[in-house]
């Protein structure tokens, strides 16, 4: 996957029982994004596996001004790729985690 | 640390928090 300079990771553990997800969101390398922002500062949000998409959230953070709006795209993609494989473990382990 | 709580005209919620030393140096 294509490094975007951001960074997606669980907040809590995943039990595998919720399609909500609590994730978190920061900035590991500055220079890859186009806008500025703060890269000691990790945002987490919920992320809803069955409503949710990762633009919509993207779209979000930077109505509220945590990215710029060329960044969106970048942001989208790191929640994707961060939900893809949170997918993909559920469905390589047996009911429960 | 310091959390600073935003909600989104949709609803969600966002909270920011300082990224733990040891994260920024594992990336």
């Amino acid at each position: 996957a294509e490094d975007t300079g951001l960074r997606v990771e669980l907040a809590e553990e995943d039990d595998c029982s919720n399609s909500s997800l609590a994730l978190r969101l920061w900035v590991e390398d500055p220079k890859k994004l186009k806008g500025k922002n703060k890269d000691n500062e990790a945002i987490e949000f919920s992320f809803n596996l069955e409503t949710d998409t990762p633009e919509e959230v993207a779209y979000e953070m930077v109505k509220s001004g945590f990215f710029h709006e060329s960044d969106s795209k970048a942001v989208a993609k790191s929640i994707r790729d961060r939900v893809t494989v949170i997918k993909k473990t559920r469905e390589k382990i047996p009911a429960g985690c | 640390s310091s959390l600073t709580q935003v909600v989104h005209s949709a609803g969600r919620r966002f909270i920011v928090s300082p990224v733990p030393e040891s994260r920024l140096q594992e990336s």
